[in-house]
């Protein structure tokens, strides 16, 4: 169950860091 | 207070300090309780949730401070919801859910609009089989119809806005809908399009504040930018 949360979390931190974008550049 | 007693609460018509009370003890509750509270709170809990939000959006009531408070705090109960995956699949399961975050983008309201924009970003950039940035901008474009604007008009002003935090949200939002686009002429257009309606002089006026998210931002939209520059 713990395995589950924190989604929102993590997308907005990666977001936030850049790291969400800097994975879809060539 | 179990999930149904928060249901029946949300049944109960409160109204103002009642209803902002309520909205607060639940969010700490969706935050602090295992899934499967939120799972007991459910699509009926989500929905309830969704119908207010709604409602007060579209009310005039006599006390406005309240019922934007109550927006709010709906927002971040919203948010709370999400931050698991049945909750998340719960809201994108909704026809209403995206909608009704993209009408809580309200420049006037800087706060509320901070946590919109920023929820929005995050299912922009989700990973899923249907093109949820395409959800999201298909929302935006609406409600603009619906009240006669350019659909970035709102991501203008919020830009415009004092609040850096709010600054950093937009540009994270026109980031995410951008780099989700697999076309290039799709990124191209839409880039064209916020800096016609005034980006470009707003971003002069936003390089000059030292902000660590607004930096990285930036940083994003222009090397997206570049990308797209050398593939074109």
């Amino acid at each position: 169950e713990n395995d589950e949360t924190g989604v929102m979390d993590s997308l907005l931190e990666a977001l936030q860091s850049g790291a969400a974008f800097r994975d879809r550049r060539k | 207070k179990s999930a149904m007693m928060y249901i029946q609460e949300l049944k109960s018509d409160y109204r103002d300090t009642q209803l902002l009370s309520c909205l607060e003890s639940l969010r700490v509750s969706l935050n602090n309780n295992p899934v499967s509270w939120v799972q007991n709170f459910g699509d009926e809990g989500l929905a309830l949730l969704l119908n207010l939000l709604r409602r007060l959006q579209e009310e005039k009531d006599e006390y406005p401070m309240m019922g934007v408070k109550c927006q709010h705090e709906i927002i971040r109960c919203l948010k709370a919801f999400m931050n698991n995956k049945y909750g998340l699949k719960s809201m994108l399961e909704s026809d209403e859910g995206i909608p009704l975050l993209v009408r809580a983008i309200n420049p006037r309201v800087p706060h509320m609009m901070v946590d919109a924009v920023k929820l929005l970003s995050a299912i922009s950039i989700l990973e899923h089989p249907e093109n949820l940035h395409e959800r999201v901008l298909e929302a935006i474009t609406e409600e603009a119809e619906k009240r006669d604007i350019e659909r970035f008009q709102p991501l203008l002003a919020g830009m415009n806005n004092h609040n850096i935090a709010l600054k950093g949200g937009c540009m994270q939002l026109i980031n995410a809908l951008i780099s989700r686009g697999e076309e290039l002429d799709f990124r191209i257009h839409i880039r064209s399009e916020l800096l016609r309606l005034g980006l470009r002089e707003q971003l002069t006026e936003v390089r000059k504040i030292e902000n660590e998210e607004l930096r990285v931002q930036l940083t994003v939209f222009d090397e997206q930018a570049e990308d797209d520059s050398e593939d074109l």
